[in-house]
């Protein structure tokens, strides 16, 4: 699975999400990318593309609940809802990228790793694959 | 606040083992598409624009699980998905089971800005494919040897596997007789 969340000069955020899915999959499952709100969401407030296990990730709706939490807890860094929502999610099933209205960018995991690359306008610049990267 | 962009290639059980030759290219994708985005940012490109353009170099990319490269079903098939969808406006495209189409995240955002629904699946996604006229290929096009061998593995293991699982290593019965 590969995504994509951008915020641009003009302050819109949108998100794109493309996956092949798992491998040895039954023919004709689906999988969380397009399902609008478990693998690929985003509203004005932030934008999210995730990846990994897809039966998990539709069960926890991962992307929706990142831009609820946004929604109703107030102050709530984009951070502090990505790594809630991961948490939530059986280990080694999911990943996400997402970034908010605010500009902030978050990676999170519960795999051992997940292919993952950010930049910001104020310099923020990564590239890694594992946490200590 | 100013521009921010995040992209990703799969997330999973990626051994520290795994080698260069497997990494380096991946690693090279990923900055390669970083440069395009931020260029196309600093230029006052989209969002929805950026992300389309970045998830369309990863489809290209046979590296990653998505576009050529796709991982294969149990028939030995690709059936790729795609979704987008832009903040502002809260629309969405998504597009399910497709085999020929390049780029699904380009044929989901003409579901999305062509059509009155969000999801198109199967022959229907296929259809609208054709009436749109984006590329298509043969779907031999993005069956790669290395997928081959991981739905083989992943058979062999009776497992549906996520990206980059390793496979299970044989228990050499010969020592314990």
């Amino acid at each position: 699975t590969v995504g994509c969340v951008a915020i641009d000069s003009a302050g819109n955020l949108a998100t794109a999400t493309s996956t092949g899915g798992l491998v040895n999959k039954m023919v004709g499952r689906i999988g969380d990318t397009p399902v609008i709100g478990a693998g690929t969401y985003a509203n004005r407030l932030c934008a999210v593309s995730a990846t990994g296990v897809g039966e998990a990730i539709i069960r926890h709706t991962v992307a929706r609940d990142v831009a609820a939490l946004m929604e109703y807890v107030p102050d709530l860094s984009l951070e502090d809802a990505a790594a809630r929502v991961v948490a939530g999610v059986p280990p080694g099933k999911v990943g996400l990228v997402a970034v908010s209205a605010a500009g902030e960018v978050t990676m999170a995991y519960n795999t051992t790793g997940m292919f993952r690359a950010c930049a910001t306008e104020g310099g923020r610049h990564e590239v890694g694959i594992w946490p200590d990267d | 606040m100013g521009w921010a962009i995040a992209l990703h290639g799969g997330a999973g059980d990626i051994p520290r083992s795994l080698p260069p030759d497997r990494r380096e290219p991946r690693l090279a994708t990923l900055r390669r598409c970083l440069d395009l985005a931020t260029a196309a940012l600093r230029s006052g490109s989209t969002a929805l624009d950026v992300v389309e353009l970045v998830v369309r170099e990863l489809e290209n990319c046979p590296h990653y699980n998505a576009g050529v490269g796709s991982v294969l079903t149990a028939d030995g098939t690709v059936e790729m998905e795609a979704a987008v969808m832009d903040g502002n406006t809260m629309r969405c495209g998504a597009v399910s089971g497709l085999s020929t189409v390049v780029n699904a995240v380009s044929l989901a955002r003409l579901v999305m800005e062509k059509t009155p629904h969000i999801y198109l699946a199967f022959h229907g996604a296929e259809a609208f494919a054709r009436e749109q006229g984006v590329e298509t290929k043969d779907p031999s096009h993005f069956i790669t040897e290395a997928n081959k061998e991981r739905l083989r593995q992943a058979k062999e293991a009776n497992r549906v596997q996520v990206d980059y699982t390793q496979p299970i290593p044989k228990d050499d019965n010969s020592r314990i007789g």
